[in-house]
């Protein structure tokens, strides 16, 4: 017996499913952050931030096609890791990494929030 | 990405969902 591992498989099928989005196939939910708004997939927001991962796990908001975030996330670091969320790329702009970790913080994303705060000491270690 | 300096970071990126809650 044998068995083939595609190894590319993984970044190969998360380069589609961000395809779909920008197609805007299949997306099914609407994410407002303040007035800008994000479509996506229930299932790729749930796979990667665990605050998703309870919105759409609890019965009564699973069906919910539209979620409002607090007011105090920041549009753009909220589109930055929706983009890393469907890349694996992670932009670190300068004067946007604070709101970044701020944006995985609120989003639940703590892997992401211990290589931002990482990437800021080795940046800064003033 | 060309011009942007890329750190490779091989750590866990995301939680893991569990198998049952």
């Amino acid at each position: 017996d044998s068995c083939i591992q595609f190894t590319r498989h993984a970044s190969d099928v998360l380069l589609n499913l961000n395809r779909l989005r920008s197609r805007d196939i299949l997306t099914d939910v609407t994410i407002l952050v303040n007035r800008q708004q994000f479509r996506a997939h229930k299932t790729v927001l749930m796979a990667c931030s665990g605050l998703f991962y309870t919105i759409f796990t609890d019965s009564l908001k699973c069906n919910l096609n539209a979620i409002s975030l607090d007011p105090k996330v920041d549009p753009e670091g909220f589109a930055i890791l929706l983009e890393f969320m469907y890349t694996s790329r992670l932009t670190l702009k300068e004067s946007l990494i604070i709101a970044i970790m701020n944006t995985a913080i609120y989003l639940q994303m703590d892997h992401v929030v211990d290589t931002c705060h990482r990437f800021i000491k080795s940046s800064d270690p003033s | 990405y060309e011009g942007v300096n890329t750190i490779k970071e091989m750590g866990r990126s995301i939680h893991e969902i569990p198998r049952q809650d």
